[in-house]
């Protein structure tokens, strides 16, 4: 939908004028913002009018102002929290993963059901999964990582949702039926890697 | 584009196929299949034709004739051999990680600049990086999986194209810049958690 693309453009504005504070910027005009972000100086503007966001027209926008405007629009005023259930392999990785920590989010708590597994793991304990609910519920916690196994996957999800979960960024390789309250978003990295090998596949045919 | 979306349901009708076969089943009616593949039968019946693949009304189609098929058009009647490049914490998952294989795809070699890294990991030898030149020359390998640091993604991925990659997965949360003839995958989990973020934090409000 046009809605959810100019949303979309709105996060990598975002990212690019953080990139672009970081190296001095004070100001930038709609045409390097646009370069930067990979659009046209028109679809900035169109964009940013939509949400009320206005420059000068001879002093471009300030960076500092913008970013702040950004925030508030697309939530990131605050640092957003989300648990992570399964500590294995793929889990772990992100629990370590400072990426996420640079666009504000917080792994706040991570779960495993095997009692191994829940000591402390680097940066975070890892606790039991029946501790789910009442975390989820006190700390009002909306989005998990989804990161066990596929036969598990989905009896895992109906748990976090009857806890209060609302979106999951799940791993496992399934198609997980919930009701239409609740956004997941699948990652399969077999399927990107299968894709990336066909095309290359197509091209060296040609 | 057309084609694209094309093929992309082409690979879910043979994962929907094989799941199908796993449970028993020897024919499908497109409809079935359809369904299995959240698509119209009247769509599977048009993207067979496009591929000359026929079933016969009363019958329905054969399974294993049709995964046959299917495997030939996408080039999955071989296995397809890919490299990783940087074991650590995500690389050292993705080396783990059983979901390649289902889908007739091996991480065949890892590689990693670190010398501590340059050892078995599980079920691989972890080689240095002076040796992917001819490790990809030699095997005439095509894909790679890029788990490196961003400060090193784009000088990586320049060497991998100099060796003979045509396709790369890239992790790195940076913007590769690399010539027409090569295709890159870019998966950005940061955003991809950020975007669940959003869209649960769009419904609240709502
Ligand atoms: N490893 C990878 O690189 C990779 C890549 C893509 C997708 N995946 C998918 O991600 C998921 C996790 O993969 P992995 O390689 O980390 O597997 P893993 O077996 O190493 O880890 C799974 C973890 O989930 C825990 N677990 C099992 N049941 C649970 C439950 N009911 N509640 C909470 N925790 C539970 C296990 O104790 C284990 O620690 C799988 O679905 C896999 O298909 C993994
Ligand atoms: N850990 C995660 O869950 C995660 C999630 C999303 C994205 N990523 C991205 O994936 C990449 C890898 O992340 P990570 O957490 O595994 O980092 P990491 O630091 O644990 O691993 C990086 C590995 O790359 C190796 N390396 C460094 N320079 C190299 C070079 N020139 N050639 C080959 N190997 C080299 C290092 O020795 C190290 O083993 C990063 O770009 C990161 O942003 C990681």
């Amino acid at each position: 939908s046009e809605s959810k693309s100019c949303i979309f453009r709105l996060f990598r504005y975002r990212r690019c004028l953080r990139d672009l504070k970081e190296l001095g910027y004070v100001k930038v005009f709609s045409d390097n913002l646009g370069e930067a972000s990979g659009v046209t100086a028109a679809q900035v503007r169109k964009d940013f009018s939509l949400f009320g966001i206005t420059g000068n027209k001879k002093g471009g926008y300030i960076i500092d102002a913008l970013i702040d405007k950004l925030n508030y629009i697309l939530g990131k005023d605050e640092v957003q929290k989300v648990i992570l259930v399964g500590t294995g392999n793929l889990g772990s990785a992100l629990l370590r993963y400072k990426g996420f920590d640079k666009e504000d989010i917080q792994v706040s708590a991570a779960f495993d059901a095997d009692p191994a597994k829940q000591m402390k793991s680097g940066v975070l304990q890892v606790y039991p999964v029946k501790d789910i609910l009442d975390y989820v519920k006190t700390n009002r916690i909306r989005v998990a990582i989804l990161a066990v196994p596929s036969v598990v996957a989905q009896e895992s999800a109906e748990m976090l949702i009857a806890a209060g979960i609302r979106g999951i960024l799940n791993f496992a390789p399934v198609t997980l039926k919930v009701p239409e309250k609740v956004i997941v978003n699948n990652i399969n990295l077999a399927i990107e890697l299968e894709n990336v090998i066909y095309h290359v596949s197509v091209r060296e045919k040609n």
